[in-house]
């Protein structure tokens, strides 16, 4: 079974900005219920 | 070994009784059942081993940089003829079969040795788990998945492997099944997806000229979600300023099977497809085209605080049934009653007050089930 995901999330605004999601995985890891996919920082 | 000194004890005491008169007939009888079993086993070994084999060839290769490409085959093809969705149905009404109490913990424990399971994460004692069925949608013990609680991040819906993750561009984007061929978003979540599927410069043309983009289907589709659920619906929210990205996770038979909410959100509406029953594996994917959009798959779709959110659960001939913890009712993997491949998708809107379905982060959405 699969399951994809279809987000939509912050992209960076202007070259300063850091508010930009980025995937915290890599392809082929392994990964659990509740640990972090991706994030960004807060403004 | 000592199965097959006995093995070899039986078919030497019918040599002998073949030599003294040929009166072993039922002897002959009775070595045929556990022969047959024996080759079953082997068989079955051997296929696992082969699999375990190529899933190692297949991380080496991904190691050292090097991508399986798309390359459909006869097997791929022959698997289009099969009764997949009966063989699915089949394998559900086996698994579901009661085992006896003491057979359970040996049963379990062999599924978990074959498949990687963590048995200490078992909510429950081995012994309670009255089927295979039960066993393989087994809950965890409280505190085995701790949820990031950092508000600006999204957590795993599932237990599994990363297979792809990116960003979408454009109108028409498309989702990479493996090299050298891909999928489009929309065939995946449904034409009539509130997926916010505009491009950035088409967006700022849009606005200036806003009666063009009354007839696209996507500037449709969010109306109508504007219409249906009014309390929720923020024209920020759909602002192109936030990109576009999706992530496909695959779970391996050993892995937990329950779905959870991957950020605080309101589910606003379900779609469900009542496709195909392929399987999933990396074989699977590198030579079935439109896998993911060919299978029966669960579509769940909504808004969180950045703007749109669907997960699509996507079934296989092992793992047929998807069952949702939001919709206790609801079921798949029926018995087909139209033969048309491409019926539309049967959808349930969640918000008959505009509110939908509330979600916490790690919430439990849903479940994979045997057949």
């Amino acid at each position: 079974s699969t399951v994809v995901m279809v987000f939509q999330a912050p992209v960076k605004k202007t070259v300063d900005s850091l508010s930009e999601f980025k995937f915290s995985v890599k392809r082929g890891d392994k990964i659990r219920v509740g640990e972090a996919l991706g994030g960004w920082q807060e403004q | 070994s000592s199965f097959i000194r006995k093995l070899r004890g039986q078919a030497v005491a019918q040599a002998q009784a073949s030599f003294n008169g040929g009166s072993g007939s039922s002897k002959g009888d009775s070595f045929l059942v556990p022969g047959a079993t024996v080759a079953t086993l082997l068989m079955l070994g051997a296929l696992h081993a082969r699999r375990m084999y190529d899933d190692k060839k297949v991380e080496e290769e991904r190691g050292k940089g090097i991508e399986s490409e798309f390359q459909p085959d006869l097997k791929a093809t022959f698997l289009r003829f099969l009764p997949l969705r009966s063989m699915s149905r089949c394998w559900g009404y086996l698994t579901s079969v009661e085992i006896p109490v003491w057979l359970r913990p040996y049963i379990y424990r062999a599924w978990a040795r074959a498949f990687h399971s963590n048995l200490e994460e078992a909510a429950s004692p081995l012994d309670e788990y009255a089927s295979l069925r039960d066993f393989f949608i087994r809950t965890l013990k409280e505190g085995c998945r701790p949820i990031d609680s950092d508000p600006h991040c999204l957590v795993s819906p599932v237990d599994g492997t990363i297979l792809r993750f990116g960003e979408l561009k454009g109108p028409g984007a498309m989702i990479e099944q493996v090299k050298g061929f891909s999928y489009s978003v929309s065939s995946l979540l449904g034409a009539s997806s509130f997926l916010p599927m505009v491009a950035e410069g088409q967006m700022e043309e849009d606005e200036e000229e806003p009666e063009k983009t009354s007839v696209s289907k996507s500037k449709k589709s969010w109306w109508r979600i504007s219409l249906a659920s009014p309390k929720v619906w923020d024209p920020v929210l759909s602002r192109p300023m936030r990109g576009l990205f999706y992530c496909v996770i695959y779970l391996k038979p050993g892995d937990y099977h329950r779905i959870h909410s991957p950020v605080d959100w309101k589910i606003l509406i379900r779609r469900h497809f009542s496709g195909n029953l392929f399987p999933v594996n990396e074989r699977a994917t590198r030579t079935i085209r439109n896998l993911y959009v060919e299978n029966e798959r669960v579509v769940l779709e909504g808004l969180w605080q950045e703007g749109f959110m669907a997960i699509a659960a996507v079934g296989a001939t092992n793992i047929g049934s998807i069952e949702l913890v939001i919709e206790p009712k609801f079921r798949t993997n029926l018995q087909r009653k139209r033969l048309a491949h491409s019926e539309p998708p049967e959808e349930r809107l969640y918000d008959p007050e505009g509110v939908g379905i509330m979600l916490r982060k790690g919430d439990e959405v849903g479940a994979f089930n045997m057949g």
